[in-house]
């Protein structure tokens, strides 16, 4: 079978775990070059890099603290009229569930927090989506700290895994909608092209989980019985044989 | 009848084990993932080495090669009973995770630790 597409060849086995992973998860269709995801796959290769080394094992003083971390990207996003020096956008990300039994151990939305357009300097934060009324902040304590990503300088990453966990245990399709706002720092008289900007690359998703099926070895070794046997211990043999 | 059976048994390297370079370890081993074809999806890393276990399992299973009490018996039974009963094999023992980024069907970028992958050490069971 020398040759043949290894994706063909994982189809005859599909009930092994992780060929059932694997097919899952590879796109059905080959492609030639890898899509450019610009800020949000260099956001992921730095993360992975601080993970992992570069033959992939993952290095023992990673501060990741998950076995997967899943990007997702806004479905769409909807821009409001220039209110003021504001400028909001509707980000919507879909949840989708995890082909096999993953845990949400934590959520992150990842913004940049000051974006250079032209010659304006916007300063933006994140906050969760409220279809009536001013909209709610994150709370300051336990899920609300905001700082600077090690990572990435540039990039803002703010725990809500709180507000993620709520919408996760709900059924049905599950969406998580958040308002993106930039507030214009140099004068609010002229118009800002925001409806060119794509939400996309200025904010997304971070889903940590932790694999809730790792099983626990526990083989115990006994080369001993063979020392001792050599030794003309032959009860112990007899013992353990039996 | 043990100690007739004891006297049976070889010591380690007699002159009929294989030689050393034939007996049970680890080989190192290096495969792209464009050679699996999964390169279209898996952005890190380019190289993937899962090593191999190969070569000959001695007919006395020192302590280093972290067998356990099963295979010590099959060799015996192997050696003093019944040949139809295979010698243990050569197989991994350790195993260490690869972490893995890639991009899923649906656009999604993905970084995964996936347990298993790669072979540390061998034994024969």
């Amino acid at each position: 079978k020398v040759g043949q597409p290894s994706n063909a060849l994982m189809a005859d086995a599909p009930s092994l775990p992780l060929i059932r992973e694997l097919l899952e998860e590879a796109p059905g269709k080959q492609r030639k070059k890898p899509p450019v995801l610009g800020h949000p796959l260099r956001y992921m290769l730095e993360l992975y890099q601080r993970s992992a080394d570069a033959r992939g094992h993952p290095r023992e003083n990673r501060t990741i603290g998950a076995t997967m971390v899943r990007l997702v990207r806004p479905l769409a996003n909807v821009a409001k009229p220039l209110r003021g020096p504001w400028h909001t956008q509707t980000l919507e990300f879909p949840l989708t569930p995890n082909p096999v039994a993953y845990q949400l151990v934590r959520a992150t939305v990842v913004y940049r927090h000051q974006l250079h357009l032209a010659r304006f300097h916007l300063s933006c934060h994140v906050e969760p989506w409220v279809q009536k009324g001013p909209a709610s902040q994150f709370p300051s304590s336990e899920t609300g700290s905001s700082k600077p990503s090690l990572l990435f300088k540039a990039w803002t990453e703010m725990d809500i895994t709180q507000h993620v966990q709520r919408l996760w245990n709900q059924k049905g399709r599950r969406v998580l909608r958040l308002r993106f706002m930039c507030q214009q720092q140099k004068g609010s008289e002229i118009e800002l092209q925001w409806h060119g900007t794509s939400s996309l690359d200025t904010a997304f998703l971070l889903l940590y989980f932790n694999d809730t099926h790792k099983s626990v070895r526990k083989d115990k070794l006994r080369p001993k019985v063979l020392e001792e046997f050599m030794e003309g211990d032959s009860s112990l043999l007899l013992r353990k044989a039996r | 009848q043990v100690g007739s059976i004891t006297s049976r048994v070889p010591g380690p390297f007699r002159e009929h084990d294989e030689p050393k370079s034939n007996q049970c370890s680890l080989h190192p081993f290096q495969v792209s993932f464009q050679q699996l074809g999964w390169d279209h999806w898996i952005i890190a890393p380019h190289l993937y080495t899962p090593n191999y276990c190969k070569g000959v399992c001695p007919r006395v299973l020192h302590y280093g090669l972290n067998s356990p009490n099963h295979a010590i018996i099959q060799n015996l039974v192997n050696e003093l009973v019944d040949q139809r009963v295979p010698q243990p094999s050569c197989v991994p023992y350790k195993y260490v995770p690869i972490s893995i980024l890639l991009i899923e069907a649906n656009g999604s970028i993905l970084y995964k630790e996936y347990e298993d992958m790669i072979a540390q050490s061998c034994t024969c069971r």
